[in-house]
């Protein structure tokens, strides 16, 4: 289940929308400090079904909608889609029933201002929160305490106390 | 469950004690359960002998060692339970050029099963991906994707070293 | 004592009100007080705003801008109680080049007072600094002092601009 | 009272009698991960007479002495020794009398392996500690909360709750 692309407006610092095609197998994003690097990686864990603000570096969760700037004024709503290959028949199995045929699978998520609601979309149908962490459960994209790595999460590990470490391997278990 | 996470444990540490080596050009480390009898509340340990040098626990390591040595046990888990895509923010940061030549080497390995998202301000790092996504603040606050650059290069001999003919 | 301690957070208060917009090219930063009335217990928060963006607490910003900002009161301190030298290990690891060329043109302003020891890892810093020591451990788990660099050319156009004849 | 030259033997990872000269302004340290750069900023600590081994990374005071790799055995003992140019009079002014007229003030410590009891020189008279910590205060090199920024210092100071940042400020005062 390969990343096809990212749709990103609206979200933290992309007020205008922004298509990150993801077809290689290393991909590198650079940029200065503060230019918004962070916040695909936010974006992709906030379209995962992400539900702690403080995991997406936020005090509530209408923080990751952009807040105006200088020359802008904050956004509406904040909105995400990630594009998911569906090409790999081992892949498409573990997904539930309704979704095996698909040859992609986009998962949108949008929170509008001040509504506080989240709504979330497969396949551009309206769907719930427990569909959206039911396809990355199954397809393993779901296991982000080891395939997410934030800045600063490095050194976390090193100085964790041991209980701590245990949910790397409980999340891999 | 219990015996879910003794297996994970086993099985990841299996390749931690492999692949540490690896990455370091020679030493060993190992995982270590803080309380064997108890799986469900046990911590976890890591015991690191970079080439050379005396066994220790990861905190007595160098801050670049230190960071590796993490690096390593994340690979290691990957390895375990890949996932379809992987995302690195700013690890290779404490890493010394020769580290990030193993880092990128260790994550080339992976790309058969896994995408990786890389991101970086180290140039070393940004000659081994495949594309290279720029993101500025032209307009302050905003942030804007720019220039693509395709390592063709990077990504052919890579895909040679691999698949040999 | 609370005269002290008062006299001294308005002193680099005023510097770091002033250092941050220079060091960043922009925006403005300033030290709080948690608690103005009580001098012995009070503690110091730190506000941030980039150019161009909101003005907020340290904890929200990028992790550059946050490393880049602590840099910024540190020679904050550093201005308002100069200290005969100072030792900085791996501070500009999280720093983009821009933010490394501001960083070492601080340190290089400060130095008609004091003298500066820089560990890093980047090229970038490696060229601004007036001698350049390796250490390496051929035998492991020994260190060894070899190669000294200086950088004439570094030190002697520094020297021209802090001096103009 | 800038440093003129550091000297360390069987300290840490210098197990061989290493000269460092610091004759620059900027001096730069470099070297592959784990080489030794940080062990230099500790047996600068350790030699103005830090006391705490958490403060030199380590578990006791004798986890400076070299402890032995594949090709070498134990170090005897861990001595470092600092030399300071003292040609400013205004920075020999801020020291204690019987110092004052030295071109050069050089600071040695030694600790042997099983002794436990640390053994401080001024000029290559024993002196007890507070001797060499009345040197330092009064020069001002001994500030160290803020002189001496170790590796991962800089992300304490950016999380550190209020209360703890206070000490910079301390220092300074
Ligand atoms: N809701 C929001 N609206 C507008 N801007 C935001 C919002 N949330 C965060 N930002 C801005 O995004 C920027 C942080 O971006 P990010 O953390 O992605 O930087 P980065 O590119 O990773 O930088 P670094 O290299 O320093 O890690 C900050 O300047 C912050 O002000
Ligand atoms: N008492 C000791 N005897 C022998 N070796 C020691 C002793 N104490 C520390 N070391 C070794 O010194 C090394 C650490 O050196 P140091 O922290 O200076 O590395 P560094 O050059 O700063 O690396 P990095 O770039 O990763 O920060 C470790 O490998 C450690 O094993
Ligand atoms: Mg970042
Ligand atoms: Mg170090």
């Amino acid at each position: 289940m390969h990343i096809k692309k990212l749709e990103i407006c609206g979200f933290k610092s992309f007020v205008d929308r922004t298509v990150i095609q993801f077809d290689h197998d290393v991909i590198g994003i650079v940029g200065p400090n503060g230019c918004g690097k962070s916040n695909v990686v936010d974006a992709i864990r906030w379209v995962m079904g992400e539900q702690s603000a403080k995991a997406l570096r936020g005090k509530a969760m209408g923080d990751v909608i952009f807040a105006g700037s200088e020359s802008r004024q904050q956004a509406g709503f904040a909105e995400v889609t990630i594009t998911f290959d569906n090409s790999d028949p081992a892949g498409a199995q573990s997904l539930p029933l309704e979704y095996r045929d698909y040859p992609e699978l986009a998962v949108t998520r949008r929170l509008f201002h001040g509504d506080g609601s989240n709504e979330y979309c497969i396949n551009k149908i309206p769907v719930r929160l427990r569909d959206v962490t039911d396809v990355f459960l199954g397809t393993g994209v779901g296991r982000k305490a080891y395939s997410i790595v934030e800045q600063g999460k490095i050194g976390l590990i090193v100085s964790a106390r041991p209980e701590d470490r245990r949910i790397l391997i409980e999340e891999a278990a | 469950s219990e015996r879910l996470f003794e297996h994970a444990f086993t099985g990841i540490n299996r390749r931690f004690t492999e692949l540490f080596p690896k990455m370091f050009r020679g030493g060993k480390a190992e995982l270590r359960l803080t309380n064997p009898n108890d799986m469900l509340e046990t911590g976890i340990e890591i015991l690191a002998q970079p080439p050379g040098k005396r066994l220790g626990h990861i905190e007595l390591m160098s801050g670049g060692e230190k960071a590796f040595t993490a690096v390593s046990l994340l690979f290691a888990i990957f390895r375990y339970k890949p996932s379809p895509f992987c995302i690195l923010d700013e690890v290779d940061a404490p890493l010394d050029d020769a580290n990030i030549d193993r880092y990128v080497e260790a994550i080339r390995a992976m790309t058969d099963r896994s995408q990786f998202i890389i991101i970086t301000h180290s140039k070393r790092t940004m000659q081994a991906v495949d594309v290279l996504y720029g993101v500025t603040m032209q307009e302050p606050g905003v942030s804007k994707l720019v220039g693509v650059r395709v390592n063709e290069a990077a990504a052919r001999s890579e895909h040679k070293r691999a698949n040999p003919a």
